[in-house]
Formats: structure tokens, C-alpha cells, sequence
């Protein structure tokens, strides 16, 4: 062999032109076709499936759930009084968390979730003067434009938006059960509304003003409140129904609407400039999406990005991945097979969604105004990945159709296990 | 944990961030 190797004589001859041409079509084609390769169902929707290098299959065939229902249930342990200050400053330290940020004493926090979950003192987060702010501490992962419905992970690798976000089932396949809401409102000159003791501009969270006519961009500031031309309606313990699809696994809750508004005469002079379907860009607008990711030392709770309300939530049982960037390069479609919270809405400018996203550590989705919500519980087995629960808040705000939200208002946060 | 927003917003709507940019609560991601 060692023979052959040195004395073998290597001839080259020319390779025809056509022959090579044809070898660039054929690898570009057979590289356009690895690109488009996507499962359908029979309806051809496309169904997501795990897919990446070996160690992401590893990964996947772990009890992802159960572990992290274990580590939630070992972080809500109670800790001695004397290992707290400590215990936590060794995890501040190995994290990066700001200790000077928090109000209460580090002895209060009972556990490690508490500490987790834990606020911040008032007046160290200001907000921007600008339409769209932080909803959370952490690391822009990507940021950029949604194009054909497709919304890109890394560079080379997108997933669905409908996936993300679900799609919309037709109503003759769901059915009804009850719970309960409850509402407070008031609306002062028909501009502004004080929903639940918290005081909303209606034409900064519909676009408009009062009497329906559009306005310009930019912030206002809310009204004192005034005695004078205000009307009052108080609903307390009224109905909403939650429907059930046949499968067993899609529902909706839908608000028995008897409308404060429409007893005030509000509603026909407000004018709905949003939509809460992705599928309804106004001409001259486009579809954005950014991705935030919050580190374990981060403060965990969420806030509202911007003034807008929230009309829909959806709860995606899923798998519990870390969201880590070193997964998001590895594993396609992360965001998808992850169980998250895609709550939907409008703001001025029309569709508005913000999707929490579980993650091993963090499989724990708490919103505050939902308080039916419960995430990270029972088994994945039932869920069809695709499926979701869904909630409709119109029973949060007649006058809005929805759960309004300020800027910088807190929404929620992630929990441990 | 992560937060995915997706939105409509008129086309000149911009980020005002980076990518791999750390960011807090309030701060501005965009404007128009």
C-alpha cells in the first residue's frame, strides 16, 4: 500500500463544464429541499417535531416535567433563618443578582423560589418615553421582522408563527363551563376608565380618542380624576363561560358581556383601531417579534411592554427545554415545543402578542389577572403538541374588550419548578 | 425563561437594541 501510495502516477484530465453545473444544480437543490422539509397533518398544518443533534434527542428523552416539578418542590422548602442571608448571597454572588435592589430584608424570603419570585424596590426601573420598553430583565436574543409567517430562531432556522401563537378553531367545536369574574369600572368625560381602582387612557389603549376619531402617535398623560360627568357601574360575581373542544383539548372562556359601556352609551362612539388576529396587518404596517432571555439571577417577574389589552390567553402544554441560547442554536423550534403563555391583544397599532416561556428551571407561568391559570401541572400525555387552552378576558373590561395594561405595569412572573 | 413579543407596528417602527444586549424593565426597545 505504502508502495502504491508513492509510485502510483496521478493524472488529471479537464472536467467538462456541463458536468459541473449539473453537480452545483443537484447540491442546490438538494439543499433547497432539506430547507422545505416540514411535517403536515392532514390538513396540512404543520406539526413540529423535535429535531437537532444527538444530545438534543438525549435531552428530549428526559423527564423534563417531573424534574422540574422535583426542583420547584425543593425550592419551596423553608430554609433556616440563619442560612438565608447567606444562602442567598452565595447564589446572588454565583448568578449575579443585585442584592441592593430588593426592599425586604434577605431573612424574609422563606426559600429559594420566594427569593426567586422576589420584587424590587420602587423607582429602580425607570421607563422610557418610547411606544415599546422591556418587559423583563434579561439578554435580546434576536429581534427583527416576521416574513411569510415565519419567525427566525437563529440565522438559517424559523419556526411557524401560527404554531407559536395557535390557530384559530371554529367555534361549533367547543362547549361551555362556568367561572366566575368580577368588575369595577368607571369611566370619567368617556377618555379615561378606572378599571379595578387602576385608572386607563382609553384613547391610548384603543388609538383613539372618545368620539371615535384617530389620533396621533405619542403618550398621554391620564386625567385627574373629576367629580363631574362621571358615570359609575359596578358588576360584582358575574357568570363567564369556558368552553371545551370535542378533542378534549382546546377550550375557551368567553365573558357573558352585559356591557357597562353600552349602559353608559360609551360604546358606539369608541372606535377599535387593533386586531387581535395576526392574519389583519393594516396596509404600511409590518409584523415584528423580538426574544428575550432571563438568566437565573435575573428578577423574575414580567411587565407590560407597552399600554395595550390583553383579550386572549393561550396555555401550549408542552415540553420543558432550557431556553438557554447554547439550546436555542441546537434546538429547532424551541419556542414551540416549550410550554408557554401566548396572551393576545391590540394596541394602537394594531395585533400585540407576549409569549412566556417555560423552561426547565422555570416551568411555572404565573399572570396576575388570570388567576385560573395553572402552568406546569399533570402530564404532557393528552396535549397534542399544537393544542392550547384558551381564556377570553373580556370579562376584565367591557369597555375595553379586554385586560388593559399600562406601560411598565407588572403582569406576572416565572416561578420555580 | 423567555419572553417572545410579536406585533404589528407601522413600518417605520425600529429596535432601538442590539442583539446579545442586556436590557431591564423599562428600558426602550423600540420606537417609531
Amino acid at each position: 500500500l505504502a508502495n502504491a501510495w508513492k509510485h502510483t502516477p496521478t493524472k488529471w484530465y479537464p472536467l467538462p463544464v456541463a458536468v459541473g453545473a449539473l453537480l452545483l444544480i443537484v447540491i442546490q437543490y438538494r439543499k433547497r429541499l432539506g430547507e422545505r422539509e416540514v411535517y403536515v397533518d392532514e390538513e396540512g398544518h404543520e406539526v413540529v417535531k423535535l429535531k437537532g443533534p444527538w444530545h438534543v434527542h438525549v435531552i428530549g428523552a428526559l423527564p423534563l416535567r417531573n424534574l422540574s416539578r422535583v426542583w420547584g418542590y425543593v425550592n419551596s422548602l423553608e430554609l433556616p433563618v440563619w442560612l438565608r442571608p447567606v444562602g442567598f448571597k452565595l447564589y446572588g454572588w454565583a448568578f449575579g443578582c443585585n442584592l441592593d435592589e430588593l426592599e425586604k430584608d434577605l431573612k424574609e424570603y422563606t426559600s429559594l423560589g420566594d427569593f426567586f419570585y422576589r420584587k424590587l424596590k420602587d423607582g429602580v426601573r425607570p421607563v422610557a418615553d418610547v411606544v415599546l420598553v422591556s418587559p423583563a430583565d434579561g439578554k435580546i436574543l434576536h429581534f427583527g421582522t416576521i416574513k411569510g409567517g415565519r419567525v427566525e430562531q437563529i440565522k438559517g432556522s424559523t419556526y411557524s408563527l401560527e404554531a407559536l401563537l395557535g390557530r384559530e378553531i371554529p367555534d361549533s367545536s367547543r362547549t361551555q363551563v362556568a367561572f366566575p369574574t368580577r368588575e369595577m369600572a368607571e369611566v370619567d368625560d368617556k377618555e379615561f376608565a378606572a378599571i379595578n381602582g387602576i385608572e386607563y387612557s382609553l384613547h391610548e389603549l384603543l388609538g383613539t380618542n372618545a368620539k371615535g376619531s384617530p389620533t396621533s402617535s405619542g403618550t398621554s398623560t391620564p386625567k385627574p380624576e373629576s367629580s363631574e360627568g362621571k358615570t359609575t357601574a359596578t358588576k360584582f360575581g358575574e357568570r363567564t363561560d369556558a368552553s371545551v373542544s370535542q378533542e378534549g383539548s382546546i377550550s375557551e372562556v368567553v365573558a357573558h358581556d352585559t356591557s357597562v359601556a353600552t349602559q353608559m352609551g360609551v360604546r358606539p362612539t369608541l372606535e377599535r383601531r387593533g386586531s387581535s388576529t395576526i392574519n389583519q396587518v393594516k396596509p404600511g404596517n409590518g409584523l415584528f417579534f423580538t426574544v428575550i432571555y432571563l438568566a437565573p439571577g435575573d428578577y423574575h417577574r414580567f411587565h407590560s411592554p407597552t399600554a395595550w389589552v390583553v383579550e386572549k390567553r393561550r396555555h401550549f402544554v408542552g415540553d420543558l427545554f432550557s431556553v438557554s441560547p447554547w439550546m436555542a442554536k441546537r434546538l429547532e423550534n424551541l419556542f414551540v415545543l416549550n410550554e408557554r403563555v401566548a396572551l393576545l391583544g391590540r394596541w394602537k397599532y394594531g395585533f400585540f402578542g407576549m409569549v412566556p416561556v417555560g423552561a426547565t428551571n422555570v416551568g411555572s407561568i404565573k399572570i396576575n389577572f388570570d388567576k385560573e391559570l395553572r402552568t406546569n401541572v399533570g402530564s404532557r400525555r393528552g396535549h397534542p403538541l399544537g393544542t392550547y387552552t384558551e381564556a377570553v378576558y373580556s370579562g376584565a373590561s367591557s369597555i375595553l374588550d379586554g385586560q388593559p395594561l399600562l406601560k411598565a405595569q407588572e403582569m406576572g412572573g416565572f416561578c420555580l419548578g | 425563561s423567555t419572553i417572545v413579543l410579536v406585533f404589528e407596528a407601522p413600518s417605520n417602527f425600529h429596535f432601538t437594541v442590539t442583539a446579545g444586549q442586556k436590557v431591564k424593565v423599562g428600558e426602550a426597545l423600540g420606537d417609531i
